[in-house]
């Protein structure tokens, strides 16, 4: 065996993201939550399950582009998952393997799960073909249980279980959280086309936050619902805005009176902070390249923020429409995009400004139609792309349904 | 890509991915043909093959089988 790393602590929590869509939900998560029993059951670590905030352990699927992996898979067969080493805690699967369980077809994800966790809790892969640490899938084995050089493996890392931790261990142990369904809220229906803020974020993706979830946009379609809190943790959900500075590499969300701050996905000490130089409760938030500053909007007025000098506010708010011509008042969401232009939401539709912050002619537009690749007009207003495979999408399609000269976005987009 | 009959480049590709192979830090971006073979070695005894540094169709099949996406440390030299 291989150690390549370990948790400075033997209590460690962990979270189910999202599942397979292969297997009924309540059998995948039996699988893994199997797969931490193997470790726990020969060395003194206990897993508690939490479902909502920060967790040790991440375990989640994704395809072959994950906003939030830079590892992307490869479609059945090949990479079927991967795992950072201790203290990080990720752990990714490949959503388009035939992840099932008690069958010889497929790959069986309770295998699977414990191979990555060895790796989550500091393991490296082991020469033993047969060890469950070995690199290759070696099939479902029905009476499966750790290899001996596992076993030495993960207690050279954690120490052995002895008879008397079990019992002191069972004691220290606490309660799991109660199971409540791993999406404990509404999950917003981005075909509404009714968004609370929107943001073009750090390596130029794009963000959708309505409710207590956050999407991306991609030129294929819809990234996965994920919680505001499971990515940006501590940051609660029905944001009043958000907005990525490249300047500072700062993230800035908007609630109330608050603003929170992050780089990527973590949170700048100190923060969240008070507002207490702009109005609170605020509708918008975007970036301006073109003169480097961030833009807070409500009601009918704007403030313009340099985040690296202390700002004179003294003459703001000042009219939106004095600046921004043709955007409505109120506007639920606004970002400076790749393309160079500027985007206001309001309701279900869109403005598109051009560079001297002027309406283009033929705005506002249909969000869901134009944004988040819903069909129009149709019963199934699902998404395209996103948990599904975008089917047979013509991306010049996309492109001039993306309004503005397609070659323009079709660059930008693909 | 699949492995097809020719495969040597996917070979060393593999190989690369999953540590047997280390790109040289400075010179030229290809591979001199003793270290594939050393790689090829090292992925052989590991994988319980027939160790010749060949990329024989035993090799092909087995890079090909399903696996975990983090490097393998087999090849003494690249660990190192």
């Amino acid at each position: 065996y291989l150690l390549l790393g370990r948790w400075r602590k033997k209590h460690l929590t962990f979270r189910i993201l999202n599942l397979p869509s292969t297997l009924p939900p309540h059998t995948a998560r039996a699988a893994l939550l199997q797969a931490f029993q193997y470790w726990s059951n020969v060395a003194p670590l206990t897993f508690r399950e939490v479902q909502a905030g920060w967790a040790d352990i991440r375990l989640s699927f994704h395809g072959r582009q994950s906003p939030y992996c830079s590892n992307s898979f490869d479609g059945p067969g090949r990479v079927l998952a991967h795992a950072d080493i201790p203290e990080l805690g990720s752990v990714h699967f490949d959503e388009d393997e035939l992840w099932t369980e008690r069958t010889y077809r497929g790959v069986n994800l309770r295998i699977i799960a414990a191979h990555e966790l060895g790796h989550a809790l500091g393991l490296g892969h082991s020469r033993y073909t047969q060890a469950l640490m070995a690199p290759v899938y070696a099939g479902y084995r029905p009476h499966f249980k750790l290899h001996p050089d596992d076993v030495a493996g993960i207690q050279a890392l954690y120490g052995k279980k002895s008879p008397e931790t079990e019992d002191e261990e069972e004691e220290m142990e606490l309660p799991t959280v109660p199971h409540v369904p791993t999406e404990p809220s509404p999950m917003p229906d981005p075909c509404s086309g009714e968004l609370d803020a929107v943001m073009l974020g750090p390596r130029g993706k794009t963000y959708a936050f309505k409710g207590n979830y956050v999407w991306t946009v991609t030129d294929s379609g819809l990234g996965p619902l994920f919680q505001v809190s499971a990515l940006w943790e501590g940051l609660p959900g029905n944001l009043d805005a958000a907005v990525y500075s490249p300047r500072t590499q700062w993230i800035h969300f908007f609630k109330g009176d608050k603003v929170w701050r992050y780089i990527n996905f973590k949170m700048s000490p100190g923060f969240p902070k008070k507002l207490n130089r702009v109005d609170p409760h605020l509708d918008a938030a975007l970036y301006w390249p073109f003169n480097k500053k961030v833009f807070l909007f409500k009601g009918s007025g704007y403030w313009q923020w340099d985040e690296l000098a202390r700002t004179d506010f003294s003459h703001y708010p000042k009219p939106i429409k004095g600046l921004f011509t043709g955007v409505p008042d109120q506007p639920s969401a606004a970002m400076g995009w790749r393309d160079g232009h500027v985007y206001f939401f309001k309701g279900k539709q869109y403005w598109r400004l051009n560079q001297q912050l002027r309406v283009e002619k033929g705005y506002p537009r249909d969000t869901a139609h134009n944004w988040m690749h819903c069909r129009p007009q149709t019963s199934d207003n699902t998404p395209l792309g996103g948990n599904t495979t975008p089917s047979g999408t013509d991306n010049s399609a996309i492109g001039t349904n993306l309004d503005t000269t397609s070659s323009a976005i079709d660059t930008t987009l693909n | 890509r699949t492995l097809g009959p020719s495969g040597k480049e996917e070979a060393v590709d593999y190989l690369l991915q999953y540590g047997y192979l280390q790109k040289p830090l400075e010179g030229p971006d290809d591979f001199k043909p003793e270290d594939i073979m050393e790689a090829l070695r090292a992925f052989q005894e590991a994988s319980e093959l027939p160790v010749s540094g060949e990329l024989d169709d035993a090799t092909r099949a087995r890079m090909r089988q399903p696996r975990c996406g983090l490097e393998d440390p087999f090849n003494q030299k690249t660990l190192k």
